[in-house]
């Protein structure tokens, strides 16, 4: 069971001002942590029913909280997955979708089974020897609804991102 | 020894080809161009002395100088220039970096810069800013939003109610950015949209600068009774802590439209949720 009553509890509590400032104890800022996990924990599960009861089909919906440091178990290791992607916003948009994945082809389709044109980039760090792919797409999204990306891996091909756009290191 | 260059159909985004610094952004389809650097700079945080014994804290911005150090004078960079998507990374510096990036079809230029952990074993409190400057004629004024609603302005080293002794003049012209910022000549406004409150200012004409990181030695004592360490802090590794700063040069008359739109799209961005593909069952609420 999902809700969402908790995550609204850990959004109120975080409006106090050493939430919002960074000037709490660390033992207060680590709860107002704790709390938020669990809230957004519930939520996931009010979501997951969400989707499965406007999209008719029960998934093991995943979330991946560390997009932003581009660390995604089910994208880097599935050869096949969906994106659904929801827009809370009143109007459509199209956003750019940024997975971390493990080859360097992939195939992309729409809602509609059309492909979408994508690529996969390098994101590693400077003198790093482990190579980062992340697979790029642009996604739309109707008004306050979703729409589901299927992402299949393509036989693989041989990076050559580096040597194609490495420029020279800028020196004064 | 070549410039980089970063564009789509709105906007060009030019990198010195010296120092790998931001140089300039052009806008386009209104025919701006602004040249404007952007890097990151550190405030070495106050331990206080005998006669003002206030130190920099948790409550309390208060650097010992009014200069910021320059963290890096140029970086390495690495251009990423596909149909997707154009990138800039910049290396500042073991703890600091920075990618500029360009989506097609965007409006705004947006840099993610990763800072951390922040390095005290010197035994400075540091406080980073990520500072753009132009030659733009702001005549002392820059504007933040209040909690992304109303904008207000903000005068250097002026309060509107009351006749304002300076003496703290980087920390007394702080203010609270909880969404956006941006200076004006009358004709040319940059703006910046930030994905979280900071603090922000503008110390001189055409210039802007955010604070993106802490990290301190000493406790404010103003009731918080600990430094901005994080816990087990001995000896310590820090936090990192990766942002995005939207960047939007346009007209005075077109901006307004162009940041709040944009603010919006941030901060009713579009749930990603994953599933492992033919593994659902048939599902309806009965």
């Amino acid at each position: 069971q999902g809700g969402s009553a908790r995550l609204r509890q850990a959004m109120a509590v975080a409006q106090h001002h050493d939430a919002v400032t960074g000037t709490s104890k660390q033992h207060v800022a680590n709860d107002y942590a704790r709390q938020l996990a669990a809230g957004w924990e519930r939520c996931q599960v009010l979501v997951s029913n969400a989707l499965a009861s406007l999209g008719g089909s029960k998934e093991d919906f995943v979330f991946c909280n560390l997009l932003n440091i581009s660390v995604c178990p089910l994208t880097q290791t599935a050869s096949q997955f969906q994106a659904v992607l929801y827009n809370p916003l009143a109007w459509s948009i199209t956003w750019t979708v940024r997975l971390p994945v493990s080859d360097w082809a992939y195939h992309v389709r729409s809602p509609s089974g059309q492909t979408v044109p994508s690529e996969v980039i390098d994101v590693s760090a400077e003198r790093s020897k482990n190579f980062h792919p992340e697979l790029i797409f642009p996604a739309s999204a109707p008004p306050l609804g979703f729409s589901i990306y299927s992402v299949t891996r393509l036989p693989s091909k041989t990076p050559r991102f580096r040597d194609c756009c490495a420029v020279p290191v800028a020196q004064s | 020894s070549h410039t980089l260059v970063i564009q789509n159909e709105h906007l060009r985004v030019t990198f010195n080809p010296n120092t790998g610094l931001l140089q300039e952004i052009e806008n386009l389809d209104q025919g701006l161009r602004l040249p404007v650097s952007q890097t990151f700079y550190w405030y070495n945080a106050s331990t206080g002395d005998f006669t003002h014994p206030q130190a920099s804290g948790a409550y309390i911005f208060r650097p010992d100088k009014t200069k910021p150090f320059l963290l890096s004078h140029w970086v390495k960079t690495r251009l990423v220039k596909k149909a997707l998507v154009q990138e800039v990374h910049q290396n500042f510096s073991a703890w600091c970096s920075q990618v500029v990036r360009l989506y097609p079809g965007q409006r705004h230029v947006e840099l993610e810069w990763t800072v951390g952990p922040v390095p005290v074993g010197d035994g400075w409190g540091k406080e980073i800013i990520s500072r753009f400057d132009s030659q733009l004629k702001t005549n002392g004024r820059f504007y933040t939003d209040s909690n992304g609603r109303e904008i207000l302005e903000r005068r250097r080293d002026y309060r509107p109610t009351w006749d304002l002794n300076q003496t703290e003049p980087v920390a007394g012209n702080y203010y609270p950015v909880s969404s956006r910022l941006y200076i004006t000549d009358g004709q040319v406004q940059l703006t910046v949209l930030t994905d979280r409150s900071q603090g922000g200012s503008s110390l001189s004409d055409g210039s802007l600068e955010l604070m993106v990181h802490r990290r301190l030695l000493l406790d404010d004592n103003r009731g918080v009774g600990e430094a901005l360490l994080e816990p087990g802090d001995e000896p310590g590794v820090g936090l990192v802590v990766r942002g995005r700063h939207l960047v939007l040069l346009d007209t005075v008359e077109a901006a307004a439209a162009r940041h709040r739109l944009q603010a919006q799209r941030e901060a009713l961005a579009p749930q990603l949720v994953l599933a492992p593909a033919g593994k659902g069952t048939p599902y309806s609420p009965g």
